[in-house]
């Protein structure tokens, strides 16, 4: 039983680490992003560009907008747009070395935070779901 | 200040109440659910019956995948269509004399929680934002 000051945790046994988040890179047609947003099953995931930097956020929505024609959704521009064309350049990210308050306060107004390395090198991501995981257990101690 | 003993917490004042909520009946046809999950820019929402009880869930990606043909998606097939054709059945509820430990643990997978009465009756939900901001608050005194 850890004897926890909150004020001085750190967020890293909180990360989902890089390897297990779905992601795609800048220049992939919108083709191949609608394939792994679909296959993952993730509502919106993280762009990184070939040095594993974060640069954009990814979602069906955006993509689906992106390719709306006046009459129909014109699915042949799929093949034509890349990532970069159309993603979200506001990321709600936090650094691997903030503390567990930060985590959560960013939390409150977004489902996912992504985590980066004074260098902007994406690590991984921090979602509601394991903040809620620890405060539910922490909680209860 | 209030002294807090969480055990004994309930969720009433952490519900947004249903006014407040996006909605579809039952009925509604597909064409119609678009619109209001477009307009509202909330991606998955409550499906009510005409006595206000709580039926399913109903979300964009659900009502593409229904539409989706061999060649393209069949728009056509958007006014044909109604929301209990497509809805989700299983829904993630918690009555609204639960505790606060109970809504907790449900957000750990649910994004959100539809809250009912003992007649099913819809009064609200219940979300991640909510709950996260009051722990925040809370922790925080
Ligand atoms: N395959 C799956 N298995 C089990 N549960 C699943 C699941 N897919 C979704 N969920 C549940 O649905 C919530 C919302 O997922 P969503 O994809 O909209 O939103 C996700 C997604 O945008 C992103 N995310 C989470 N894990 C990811 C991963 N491994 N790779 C990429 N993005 C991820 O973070 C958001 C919040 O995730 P969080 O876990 O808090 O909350 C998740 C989780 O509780
Ligand atoms: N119009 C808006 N204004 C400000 N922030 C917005 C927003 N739309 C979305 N967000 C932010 O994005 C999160 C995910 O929204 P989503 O629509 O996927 O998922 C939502 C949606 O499915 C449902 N929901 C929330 N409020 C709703 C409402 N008034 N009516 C219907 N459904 C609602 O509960 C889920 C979790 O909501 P939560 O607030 O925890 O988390 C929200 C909130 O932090």
């Amino acid at each position: 039983l850890e004897t926890y000051n909150l004020y001085e945790k750190g967020i890293e046994d909180l990360i989902i680490s890089a390897d297990k988040v779905a992601h795609v890179q800048l220049n992939n047609p919108l083709e191949h992003a609608m394939l792994i947003l679909i296959k993952s099953g993730y509502s919106s995931i993280p762009v990184l560009d070939s040095e594993f930097k974060l640069q954009g956020l990814i979602s069906q929505p955006l993509i689906l907008d992106s390719i709306l024609g006046i009459e129909r959704i014109e699915f042949e521009k799929l093949g034509q747009y890349v990532v970069k064309d159309v993603m979200n350049r506001e990321i709600p990210f936090i650094n691997e070395n903030e503390g567990f308050f930060k985590a959560l306060k960013l939390a409150i107004d977004n489902p996912f935070l992504c985590v980066v390395d004074d260098a902007h090198t994406f690590k991984g991501i921090l979602t509601r779901r394991t903040l809620l995981k620890f405060v539910n257990r922490y909680l209860h101690e």
